[in-house]
Parts: C-alpha cells; sequence; structure tokens
C-alpha cells in the first residue's frame, strides 16, 4: 500500500465512510440499538479491520489512501458480513 | 466463501436473464452472461443451464434504484451490482446497476467480468484480498480475452465443489491428463503455436514442447474466455505470430496469442463456397506461403500473400494427397513434413516426397 497521507476529512467524507463501513463491514451490527451514537472506538476499530482486507497501512484513521479504496467502484455484497 | 459455506446441492444449475440492459445488444448480454458461467463450469463439476421460463436457481437482472430486496442500488459508480449466496428464493440471484454504463469492452463496465464476480458470489463465494482474484470487491478492468481465474478463486470455489469431472480443464497443471493416452482419443485440431504444438479437444488444450517431454493441458477459456471450445481446424503462419482458429463457419485471429478484435469472421470471407459448414482442418505450409483446407474429401489452397483462394480447387484428398483421406480430423506442419490426424491414427507425411513416410498414434507426441 501506499503511504496513506494524514488529513483531517471533512465531515462529508466522514459521512460517507460510516456508510460504506456500515455497508461493507456491518458497523452498526456490533453497536447496542440503545446507543444511537457510533462511538469513535467502533469506527476505528472498522477502519482498521477494511484497511487489513484492502492491504493498507492499518491506522484506523480516514487517510487519502483509505477514502481513495472506499471511492472505487465496486461490488455491492460485504466484505466480512452478511446481508440483513 | 461465505459464512456457513452455503453451497448448491446439485451440479446442474439453472440460470434465467430476467431483463436486459438498453447499454448493449441482448445477444452480446446473452454472450456475456454465458462465458462467464463458462469460467466457473471450467473448473468445476457444475453445468449451468440456461432457461427462458420460471423460476431458475439464478436469476439475472439489471435494475435502477431499490428493487426489492433491500439493497438499493446507488446509482452510476459506487455499487455496481450484487448477488446473493446459494438458496432458494432470492438465493443465487444476480442485481446489475442498470444506472452503470455496461458494455462488452473496456468502456464504461465489463459486464463479463462483473458477472463472472457476481456469479462466484451465486455460487457461494464471498469477498477475497487477494487483488488478483476475481472476488477482490473493487472493479478494475481487465482484457477479457486474456482473463483467467485467479489460484486463490480457483482454490476457492474447489473447496466448494471440487475440480470438473474428466476430460474437463485443469487449471496449469505440470503434465497431461492420462485422458491423453487413451487409445481411442482423437483430436479437433492441432497446430504449432511458436515453440509448442496445441491439441485441441472439446473445451480443452493440450500443449507440447516438441523437443522436450514437457507437457501441459489448459482450457481454452482459460486463456481465450470469448473463444468457443470445440475449436475444429487451427494453423499458424509463424512469421507473422498469427494463428487461425476455426469452428463452424466462424473464424478467430490470435496475434502473440491475443484474440484480435472484429473476430469471429466468416469462412465465406475467405472464398469458401456456401455450401461449406466446416473446415475439418487447415494447415500452412511455410514453402508455399499458402494454407490447406480440408473439408470431408475434398481441400482448397488459400494464398496468404494474395489474400485469395486459388484457383482450381476443391480438389480430392486422396487423389493429390496419397494415403491420406478421404476425411481428416485435423493436421499441422512441423519440419517439411504435414502430421494428419484420422481418428487415433496420425500419418507423417513429406512435404517434399509427397508420401506418407511413418503411421503414428495420434497421442505419440505425448510419450504414450
Amino acid at each position: 500500500a501506499s503511504q496513506a497521507k494524514v488529513i483531517s476529512p471533512t465531515e462529508m467524507d466522514e459521512e460517507f465512510a460510516e456508510m460504506y463501513l456500515n455497508h461493507f463491514y456491518g458497523l452498526t451490527e456490533t453497536i447496542p440499538m440503545t446507543k444511537m451514537k457510533i462511538s469513535r472506538d467502533s469506527l476505528k476499530e472498522k477502519i482498521q479491520e477494511m484497511q487489513k482486507f484492502f492491504g493498507l497501512n492499518v491506522t484506523g484513521q480516514l487517510d487519502t489512501s483509505t477514502l481513495e479504496v472506499m471511492h472505487k467502484p465496486r461490488c455491492g455484497v460485504p466484505d466480512v458480513h452478511h446481508y440483513s | 466463501t461465505f459464512q456457513g459455506r452455503p453451497v448448491w446441492k446439485k451440479h446442474e444449475i439453472t440460470y434465467r436473464i430476467n431483463n436486459y440492459t438498453p447499454d448493449m445488444k441482448k445477444e452480446d448480454v446473452d454472450y456475456a452472461i454465458q462465458k462467464a458461467f463458462q469460467v466457473w463450469s471450467d473448473v468445476t463439476p457444475l453445468k449451468f443451464r440456461r432457461v427462458h421460463a420460471g423460476e431458475a436457481d439464478i436469476m439475472i437482472s439489471f435494475a435502477n434504484g431499490a428493487h426489492g430486496d433491500f439493497n438499493p442500488f446507488d446509482g452510476k459508480d459506487g455499487i455496481l451490482a450484487h448477488a446473493y449466496e446459494p438458496g432458494p428464493g432470492i438465493g443465487g440471484d444476480a442485481h446489475f446497476d442498470e444506472a452503470e454504463t455496461w458494455s462488452k469492452n473496456q468502456q464504461g463496465r465489463n459486464l463479463f467480468l462483473v458477472a463472472v464476480h457476481e456469479l462466484g458470489h451465486s455460487l457461494g463465494l464471498g469477498h477475497s484480498n487477494d487483488r488478483k482474484a476475481i472476488m477482490y470487491p473493487n472493479y478494475g478492468y481487465l482484457d477479457p480475452n486474456t482473463f483467467h481465474l485467479s489460484s486463490d478463486d480457483i482454490r476457492g470455489i474447489q473447496s466448494l465443489y471440487g475440480g470438473p469431472e474428466k476430460h474437463q480443464p485443469m487449471p496449469n497443471p505440470d503434465r497431461p491428463k492420462p485422458a491423453v493416452c487413451d487409445p481411442n482419443l482423437s483430436f479437433d485440431a492441432v497446430t504449432t503455436l511458436g515453440d509448442k504444438i496445441i491439441f485441441f479437444k472439446d473445451g480443452v488444450f493440450w500443449w507440447k514442447f516438441p523437443e522436450t517431454s514437457k507437457t501441459g493441458i489448459s482450457s481454452i477459456s482459460s486463456l481465450w474466455p470469448t473463444l468457443p471450445s470445440g475449436i475444429q481446424a487451427a494453423y499458424e503462419i509463424e512469421a507473422r505470430k498469427q494463428v487461425f482458429l476455426f469452428k463452424d463457419d466462424k473464424y478467430w485471429l490470435l496475434s502473440n496469442l491475443r484474440l484480435q478484435p472484429n473476430y469471429p469472421k466468416s469462412i465465406y470471407s475467405l472464398g469458401f463456397p456456401k455450401y461449406v459448414k466446416k473446415i475439418d482442418g487447415a494447415v500452412f505450409n511455410p514453402l508455399l506461403y499458402k494454407t490447406y483446407f480440408f473439408v470431408n474429401s475434398w481441400y482448397w489452397r488459400y494464398d496468404e500473400r494474395n489474400q485469395r483462394m486459388d484457383p482450381g480447387y476443391p480438389r480430392q484428398i486422396t487423389k493429390n494427397f496419397p494415403g491420406i483421406g478421404p476425411k481428416i480430423d485435423a493436421v499441422f506442419y512441423f519440419k517439411r513434413n504435414y502430421y494428419f490426424f484420422q481418428g487415433s491414427t496420425q500419418l507423417q507425411y513429406d512435404v517434399m516426397l509427397h508420401r506418407v513416410t511413418k503411421r503414428l498414434r495420434s497421442s505419440n507426441w505425448f510419450g504414450c
């Protein structure tokens, strides 16, 4: 993986990443229904999971290479969890 | 594989193309889907049968946005398609996002490549993190003519269904399957291809380095996915690095091992009369720079320099090739000899002496 450039992701990036991680990595499945907000930790964990899958630098941060991979056209089947 | 390793419990699986994308001709969609299934059937015991009505195991459709499965498409780019693991109802079904621009080439999204991936899901494969695998989740264009499954894809699918039954292709094995030594084996077509001799039979070909004992077997579709199985004649013009392949009334050109665009072409463009429906064998003579085509008990001669059929043909094989015919299966040229294949027999024919000099078994090249 290319060197991940550290950036400050925009609100849009974060929102997109949450949707991506929710669809392909079951982000919200691990969060109890009573807690509405996604914690920083579970987000970091899922980013790491995704980075590991794609062979990226595992930083847990939304760096440029991670966002770049997230924006690539792809199959809609989740990478690590089932369709619900 | 998916969690729980869901698989089809049978080996004959039906599919139905529910609707078509307006981006492509219907026959191109049919062909892309059929070739995508063939990629998987070549490495497994699975057989796929298309149905045109009722519920098939794998229902294929193109859809926009929300399409009734709680997994709506997202418009152009992003998600291109999805498919469901083997099972009843929606299980096995493959959906393609109509908002994409589908094509049979590198424009937009190549339907064949996406279909190979989605059908992998339909058969029980999950996503691979191997970038070389077709089951890698992100789209990347590959030339469909040179496309082949990665070892990861093959390992995955064969862990679910096992390898192909006999006479089916195996991916890059070190030596030919014993079937090549079957005393009754006949070949569909034989040609040189660079430094190898290629023996076609159904969906596979054996290759052999003539000077060594090195041999191998590959599926036609693993190297050239858009080429049909059952090649009936083939010849090489070595100086041009060209190989022509014939099936029924069509022919394809391989140049530097790559299938050339704008093929297949009609054999009638070479000058054959309409009553010729297929070619039994073809051989290029580099000393004359002419190609002989064998059709039933007759042969034609084609001038490769002038690109036209020589006048005065067809002629009878038995009259002008003593000891050969009346009908042949295949023929190739090697070191000033033609090698004619008739069933399980092979005849070495000296080009200069114009006579049969050796009678061999067809499988003789494999040391059987």
